[in-house]
């Protein structure tokens, strides 16, 4: 449809603070509703643009630049307390495209679609040879690092056996050869010290978090160092439930609910 | 260059009003 009056767009300037206001909402809705993986803060805005909307408000389009932080996305630390992945730890961009409505001085996110990238292993290199470089996941490498990660934390555990949630990074050391692991386990109903069978243990109705770094050296039976940050329980949330289906399982053996996916719905309000 | 009476300034011109300024550091 041709552009009538008032129906175009205005270029904004992406350093304008409303401009950045709208930006930080976004980003607050997007730490807010991380599935996993690590909380992301500002870096640049790329692309603003005001859109009139009919009968009422503006549309604020923006294309942001983010990198990721420290903090896990169950960490409580407010974003900009976090600090930024530094290019040495082989640092990760996210690019997001969003748009927020803003009516009577409020914003609200109308959408938001992020891709994250790595930085490339050449540039990390060359910044210094040394440095450990970001490896998928799922490697076998990576797989084996955090069962002995855990192994050991279990091991040294004198209350609840824990188990894995997430593998949220990992890197290759070569000097001395070594796998760096992040990764995110949660309280079970089994006691570590008397586990027989992990299979048979269910995760806390009231989750409890932690947070785990782990440097596994590839030589056998060196020593595995694991350090982890426990995070405050998670209170059961009951889940509006639409009519007629009946209330959440909150049992031992339900699946795991993040205290983000509760506020997705509602959106967030500035 | 020729400038019209009540055109944009040089200046204003000049003013590259996105991408925004970067607040960590460029990959």
């Amino acid at each position: 449809a041709p552009h009538g009056p008032g129906l175009g767009y205005t270029q904004l300037n992406c350093d304008d603070p409303e401009t950045e206001q709208a930006a930080q909402v976004a980003l607050d809705y997007i730490n807010t509703n991380l599935a996993g993986g690590f909380k992301h803060v500002l870096n640049q805005i790329d692309k603003a643009e005001l859109w009139s909307r009919r009968p009422a408000g503006e549309i604020y389009v923006l294309e942001l630049d983010t990198l990721e932080t420290t903090c896990h996305a169950l960490d409580h630390t407010p974003p900009e307390k976090c600090p930024v992945r530094e290019r040495m730890e082989h640092a990760v961009e996210g690019d997001c495209d969003v748009q927020l409505l803003k009516m009577d001085g409020q914003f609200r996110v109308l959408s938001v679609k992020c891709h994250s990238s790595p930085d490339s292993a050449e540039d990390v290199i060359k910044l210094c040879p040394d440095c450990p470089l970001l490896v998928p996941r799922n490697s076998t490498k990576v797989v084996h690092a955090v069962e002995a990660a855990l192994a050991a934390f279990n091991a040294h555990s004198n209350g609840s056996y824990f188990q894995l949630v997430e593998v949220s990074r990992a890197q290759l050391a070569p000097l001395p050869p070594s796998v760096y692991v992040e990764f995110v386990v949660a309280a079970t109903d089994c006691v570590a010290k008397e586990v027989t069978d992990p299979t048979k243990c269910n995760l806390l109705a009231e989750k409890q978090y932690a947070f785990c770094k782990a440097a596994v050296p590839e030589k056998v039976d060196a020593e595995v160092s694991v350090t982890c940050k426990m995070f405050q329980t998670q209170p059961v949330v009951p889940q509006p439930q639409p009519e007629g289906t009946s209330a959440p399982e909150v049992g031992p053996g339900a699946p795991m609910t993040h205290q983000a996916d509760v506020t997705a719905a509602a959106g967030p309000v500035l | 260059v020729v400038v019209k009476p009540g055109g944009p300034s040089l200046a204003a011109a000049a003013v590259r009003p996105c991408p925004g300024r970067i607040r960590h550091f460029k990959i």
